[in-house]
């Protein structure tokens, strides 16, 4: 199973490609917060696939976001 | 800055992995 690639996702259907971004982002999601991972990459699967797949080949930008969505999970928590 | 990502999101279930309790 190689890297994901903008010309594998251009075949499948627009749901299809969020599954298929999805599938990778979530164990590496999953890796860095174990907790919360389908909510975390539930959120990260509303950006642009383009920025979806530069997280999948880059671990910085990933941990960022995830950094970046336990935040705002944890700001909206503060609200209710 | 704001934060695009929304709380609100649905949760992702990936089919190929097992779901922690």
């Amino acid at each position: 199973q190689g890297p994901l690639t903008a010309t594998m996702l251009s075949s499948a259907s627009p749901e299809e490609q969020k599954e298929m971004l999805g599938e990778r982002l979530f164990p590496l999601v999953r890796s860095i917060q174990p907790t919360k991972a389908s909510k975390i990459t539930g959120m990260l699967l509303e950006l642009d696939n383009s920025e979806l797949l530069h997280m999948l080949e880059s671990p910085e930008s990933l941990r960022s976001m995830v950094d970046e969505a336990i935040g705002v999970l944890q700001a909206h928590q503060a609200e209710e | 800055r704001k934060s695009t990502l929304n709380p609100n999101a649905k949760e992702f279930n990936p089919r190929s992995y097992a779901q922690p309790k």
